[in-house]
């Protein structure tokens, strides 16, 4: 009867060097958040797909990980999520890739899961579908963040590209860098 | 990105990943995080994985189903299957990232080839240990 849970939040170039104690102090109470509310659940019980789902939304609510409301632009200065979601009894699997507006991605990738014939959903329709099993939804704006724009402009103003940033844009890049130090966001160079 | 693995009391495993892609990416870029084999796979038989890293490798290396299967075809731990993929098979392509996987026992595992990856578990006592590096 043991239960066990484990997670992730991200990988890439993180290094102590650079991390200020409060960031630090701050990914480990989140992590230890999520992984308390999927243990708690496993002991009462509920299923390990039950658990996986409510470890992730909580990290997905999180701005800290590139995931749910702490996602990172895209080109277009959109938000795009992707999820997916597998249960090892017979495996089956849900995902959804490419979504602006549902709020909690890991929850949609459930629901095409368990309530529909397919694996993968995408884009607008998969909007749709989210819609019809009463999958919260969010205005895109729910996911912006400053850290994550001023991430985007930095990355767009280093392809010196300055005609893919308005003028208030690159007003907004010149004024930004004492917000997007490395010491602040040592993690931004974190792969997606 | 982020992602979870987990065993229940039935003895199912699960895995999910979610993720916000990555910075300024264009043409509908779509990573292995929804791809099932790639950034996700579960199977009672092996393992559960969920992955991060490099997109575009984990695609190509099937990261998730390659370490479930060296764990059911070649009968090896799930941490040796799991650092065979992350730290040859995908350090020889030049990827970076990881895995979180947990295998049918309940033994959490991890595997990174980077500087960092934000990972944590709770062990058979119910004791909570989060790292970062």
């Amino acid at each position: 009867n043991k239960v066990a849970i484990a997670i992730h939040g991200g990988a890439g170039t993180i290094l102590k060097s650079n991390m200020t104690p409060e960031l630090e102090a701050a990914y480990h109470k989140k992590m230890k958040q999520a992984l308390s509310a999927g243990y708690k659940l496993l002991k009462q019980g509920e299923s390990s797909i039950k658990a996986i789902q409510a470890t992730i939304m909580i990290m997905e609510d999180s701005e800290l990980f590139n995931a749910g409301k702490g996602a990172v632009f895209t080109h277009h200065k959109t938000n795009e999520l992707d999820a997916s979601i597998m249960e090892g009894r017979h495996l089956n699997a849900g995902a959804i890739a490419g979504v602006t507006k549902v709020k909690n991605p890991i929850t949609l990738a459930h629901a095409v899961m368990v309530k529909s014939n397919h694996v993968m959903l995408s884009g607008e329709k998969a909007e749709t579908f989210a819609k019809k099993q009463s999958i919260e939804m969010v205005s895109p704006d729910y996911f912006y963040t400053e850290r994550r724009w001023q991430q985007l402009l930095n990355v767009l103003k280093d392809d010196s590209d300055s005609t893919q940033l308005s003028e208030d844009e690159q007003q907004s890049v010149s004024q930004a860098s004492p917000f997007m130090s490395v010491q602040r966001w040592p993690d931004d160079k974190k792969f997606g | 990105t982020v992602g979870a693995v987990a065993l229940d009391v039935n003895g199912d495993l699960a895995a999910g990943t979610s993720t916000g892609g990555m910075t300024n990416k264009k043409f509908g870029r779509i990573g292995d995080s929804p791809i099932i084999g790639a950034g996700t796979y579960a199977d009672n038989q092996s393992c559960a994985i969920s992955a991060t890293g490099h997109g575009e490798f984990f695609i190509r290396a099937a990261v998730a189903h390659d370490i479930c299967a060296r764990v059911l075809y070649k009968k090896i731990p799930l941490q040796q299957a799991a650092d065979e993929v992350i730290m040859e098979k995908l350090v020889n392509m030049k990827a970076e990232g990881g895995i979180v996987g947990m295998s049918p026992k309940g033994e959490p595992v991890f595997s990174f080839n980077s500087a960092g990856m934000y990972r944590g578990y709770i062990d058979a006592e119910g004791n909570i240990h989060t790292a970062i590096y």
